[in-house]
């Protein structure tokens, strides 16, 4: 679960880049989703 | 912003069937690379999924349709 | 008794099952990816001969469930698949908080992450 917390925080900072780069928010329950497809991947 | 290489290189570990596997400075880099370019690529395309809708908030139905071609991809 | 197809079967799929040229069945193709990052620019353009029908790997998703298996397991890529979907699933419907993010939260530690 740390290492889930760790990668949690790291996917929203990217997802936040990315938002400003298209002008679009992320959902919490988003940003949730690529974090678990991430630490899956 | 990226992936802490101490973070990346104990997932690692987490997943090396033996205890004795090292991972060098550089192998390690490279995954956190490839785990931020991951992260990019599958905002990215929740975000055109997004606005293909015309909204302008990602939720997770769009993380949802977009997933089945980014494990393809991957 | 063997696998194929006796006279009167084969005759019989030929005149009711045989598809033709013409008969409008599309061919299907996959989705072509498109990497948003990347910026790949190589794609490829059907020949406009050919009528193809695009699948869609989403369309269906709520009502596909995996199938029984038997000798051959699904794939860790399969499962992983499945259980994204299924936590997707149980946020559908969540508003504002996220519970896999307060489920998470007490583990987090300021060192594991870049600031």
């Amino acid at each position: 679960q740390r290492l889930r917390a760790a990668f949690h925080y790291t996917v929203a900072g990217l997802c936040e880049e990315v938002g400003q780069d298209t002008g679009i928010q992320f959902s919490k329950q988003a940003v949730a989703a690529i974090t678990e497809i991430t630490f899956k991947q | 912003k990226g992936f802490k290489k101490e973070t990346v290189n104990k997932m690692l570990q987490l997943h090396f069937k033996d205890d004795k596997t090292r991972v060098s400075g550089d192998a390690v880099l490279l995954m956190a690379e490839i785990l931020k370019v991951f992260v990019r690529e599958a905002a990215a395309r929740g975000s055109r999924q997004a606005q293909t809708e015309d909204l302008t908030q990602v939720d997770v139905e769009h993380v949802e349709k977009v997933l089945p071609q980014l494990l393809l991809d991957f | 008794e063997d696998w194929g197809l006796t006279t009167e079967e084969f005759e019989r799929w030929n005149r009711l099952y045989k598809i033709e040229p013409g008969d409008g069945i599309k061919k299907p193709i996959m989705p072509q990816s498109h990497f948003e990052t990347l910026g790949d620019e190589e794609r490829q353009t059907e020949s406009p001969a050919e009528e193809v029908h695009e699948l869609s790997l989403t369309e269906w998703r709520l009502a596909e469930s995996p199938f029984p298996d038997f000798l051959v397991d699904h794939s860790d890529r399969c499962r992983h698949f499945i259980s994204i979907m299924d936590m997707i699933e149980q946020m559908r419907h969540e508003e504002g908080d996220c519970s896999y993010e307060q489920k998470i939260q007490p583990y987090f530690h300021w060192e594991d992450v870049d600031i």
